[in-house]
């Protein structure tokens, strides 16, 4: 069983690009902000947003779920390792 | 590839497209060798103007005229000492995938030997955007998604991805189905590996309907190695042996006569070859014959020269060893036995690996995943085949041929869907290189739809394990009629799947909205084939409707040929298409009846104008 405050990378996905002048990087650490206790650009590993928009960070178990529920969130999801095949 | 693509019927006569060298096919894998000869880029042009990535700066890689861009995407605990941290491959895997896709031509190619002639990708002329995703530990979705997210801003035509998990995820918890959907909304194919996952049924992953799913498939060529005994006698054996013995006879001893006692391995354990159970002073310099396939770790430890196998596996592919290696059949294998029980001084000998005529060709190989669709199940795939058994090309000189080997080549052979996927989009970048406005959707229908139709008698699970058959990639640059979709349709598609607005408004960007009038059923998605399921032993009528475009001959019609087997009713309205010029678009309705028992039925749809013949496969199933 996992530790629950154990941090793994999830990816919160989070569909097309915004519109407009918008910078997508400063959402996401913003997004972190609200629910990570610590330094939000410390558990971003990723932030994509020249074809879609979503990040890829540390977090914990609760952390992701409370991600889950936000507004603009399409999923969140734990990373896997997919394998050559 | 050095009989792969001249299979599929490409030669020094065919035709190709002028732009060919504009086409970027964006590759997400283990890297490149860049030193490699499929990657010359002597006699390129300067870089595309519509290119818009990168080189990424790194000690041990540059890129050159052929191979335009190159990222890596590394997170903790991704790596291990091996990998180069650059777009270098230290695997091997995403050089050999390049080169099948879009390698030069390089003559004389081989392992050691083995399969030699031009190895070539199927768009040679066409730029490769390297984005390294796969080290050690394997790919991670954040690295997958962070691929996408550059490769479709930097401007590729089509990506290709041989990788995927164990089990499918939902299209938007699956860092793949994602990525191929924005790659999709911005006009770029995505071919996808079906799985190794085969042959067990509804094993096939990548799935999405905006994606390309490759089945593997064999080739007319099959590698053999032939095993001869002191008495005269040749078996012929199944793997890919490097080592030229030649011919000369060594003692050959069983497994059973040469155990481990002071581990306190028994006779009834050696006899397997199980590491650890051989008797190392027994079995040097000599072959060894071993009862059951263990793979080759016990008669390397024990330094046996060389060993041949009873294997009651699948023989459909092979494998390389590091050291002189056959595996025979059952029946051989008693042969075997009972020449080693009555001869005083059993000999042997390996020979290295020659190649023959695969007559059943192609088939669906063994280990390919088969559907049905375990997503959306009303979606046949995998789409199609193409060549994955036993395939040369490049390899990354940083690997050797096998794990416990010490040699470098720069040419390997390996099987898999990762072999038979980069042959798809090799296929796709050349469509597309004729016609560079065509959709993916339009591209992967022209694959599926002049796809060369398979059968059943070689394929058990039918177009569960081919789709719509094995591609064919002359003919699919003139396919006559497309079934063409955009986001539109899938974003309908995703509302019949029961998806909120909420989320599909942000999928798509824009305001769509889901109602009974917009909502596609899996049914009416525009899709080149048709596939319904219900439960055993229950009839069912499905109702689809399509829309085709034509690409062919601007006054042209089309009559509806159907192939429906007993238990199968497909009727097809109107079944005349008459079209007056090129890219009018015809709607019809086909609707299926089928009596389920307990498996699958399947018949096609061909749309005739007596020049294309624009081929869906039709499936029902229980479920």
């Amino acid at each position: 069983a996992s530790d629950t405050n154990e941090r793994q990378v999830y990816i919160v996905y989070m569909g097309d690009l915004p519109k407009g002048d918008v910078s997508v990087s400063n959402i996401h650490i913003g997004m972190l902000e609200e629910i990570v206790s610590g330094v939000a650009s410390d558990v971003l590993l990723y932030s994509y947003r020249r074809s879609f928009n979503g990040f890829a960070a540390k977090l914990t178990e609760d952390e992701a779920n409370k991600l889950k529920g936000k507004e603009g969130v399409v999923s969140v999801f734990p990373s896997q390792k997919k394998q050559l095949h | 590839t050095s009989r792969t693509w001249e299979f599929m019927g490409f030669n020094k006569k065919m035709k190709t497209s002028i732009i060919e060298s504009d086409i970027i096919i964006g590759m997400l894998d283990t890297g490149v060798w860049p030193e490699s000869e499929s990657f010359n880029d002597t006699g390129f042009g300067p870089i595309p103007k519509k290119w818009k990535g990168t080189c990424q700066k790194s000690a041990n890689f540059t890129c050159n005229n052929k191979i335009i861009g190159a990222r890596y995407y590394l997170t903790d605990g991704d790596n291990g000492p091996e990998d180069f941290i650059s777009p270098r491959d230290a695997e091997g895997h995403g050089t050999h995938t390049t080169s099948t896709a879009a390698g030069g031509l390089v003559s004389q190619a081989s392992l050691f030997g083995i399969a030699k002639g031009t190895v070539r990708g199927g768009v040679p002329s066409s730029r490769i955007a390297v984005y390294k995703i796969c080290w050690s530990y394997g790919c991670s979705d954040e690295g997958i998604l962070a691929a996408f997210d550059d490769a479709i801003a930097d401007g590729v035509d089509i990506i290709s991805l041989s990788v995927g998990s164990f089990i499918p995820f939902d299209y938007f918890e699956d860092s793949i189905a994602i990525g191929a959907f924005h790659a999709m909304k911005k006009g770029i194919l995505t071919s996808n590996s079906a799985g190794n996952s085969g042959p067990t049924p509804g094993s096939v992953v990548n799935v999405s309907p905006w994606s390309l799913t490759v089945a593997a498939s064999t080739i007319d060529r099959k590698f053999v190695t032939k095993v001869k005994l002191g008495n005269g006698q040749i078996y012929e054996g199944a793997t890919i042996n490097t080592f030229d013995l030649k011919g000369k006879m060594y003692p050959f001893i069983y497994g059973g006569d040469a155990p481990n006692l002071t581990l306190g391995v028994a006779s009834e354990f050696s006899r397997y070859c199980f590491p650890g159970a051989l008797n190392a002073t027994l079995v040097k310099g000599k072959i060894v014959f071993c009862e059951y396939f263990t793979d080759y770790e016990g008669v390397l430890e024990a330094g046996a020269l060389g060993a041949v196998f009873q294997d009651t596996g699948n023989k459909d592919f092979q494998f390389s060893y590091p050291l002189p290696f056959s595996t025979l059949n059952v029946n051989d294998g008693r042969m075997i036995i009972n020449y080693l029980n009555t001869t005083e001084n059993p000999t042997a000998t390996i020979f290295k690996t020659s190649q023959d005529n695969n007559q059943f060709a192609p088939f669906v190989v063994s280990f390919s995943s088969r559907g049905p669709n375990p997503i959306t199940t009303d979606i046949l795939k995998p789409d199609l085949t193409a060549p994955g058994v036993d395939i040369l090309a490049a390899w990354s000189e940083a690997s050797t041929v096998t794990e416990d080997d010490t040699r470098r080549t720069r040419y390997n052979i390996i099987s898999g869907t990762s072999m038979s996927c980069p042959h798809a989009t090799g296929a796709a970048a050349y469509v597309k290189s004729f016609h560079p406005t065509w959709s993916p959707a339009a591209i992967r229908s022209a694959l599926m739809t002049t796809a060369i139709p398979m059968t059943s008698n070689n394929n058990i699970e039918g177009e569960h394990a081919y789709g719509a058959g094995h591609i064919n990639p002359l003919q699919a640059t003139d396919p006559g009629l497309v079934y063409d979709a955009g986001e539109i349709d899938y974003v309908k598609f995703l509302c019949g799947q029961g998806y909120t607005i909420a989320n599909i408004q942000l999928i798509s960007g824009n305001s769509s909205s889901c109602s009974e009038e917009t909502d596609g059923t899996v049914w009416d998605l525009n899709y080149p084939s048709f596939a319904l399921s219900s439960t055993p032993g229950k009839s069912i009528t499905r109702v689809f409707h399509r829309t085709v475009t034509n690409v062919g001959s601007a006054v042209s019609n089309y009559r509806a040929v159907v192939n429906a087997p007993p238990g199968l009713i497909i009727q097809v309205q109107p079944s005349v298409l008459s079209f007056e010029y090129v890219g009018q678009q015809q709607s019809f309705v086909v609707t299926v009846g089928a009596e389920l028992g307990n498996s699958m039925i399947s018949g096609s749809l061909i749309w005739d104008d007596g020049v294309h013949q624009v081929k869906s496969p039709i499936v029902a199933y229980a479920s």
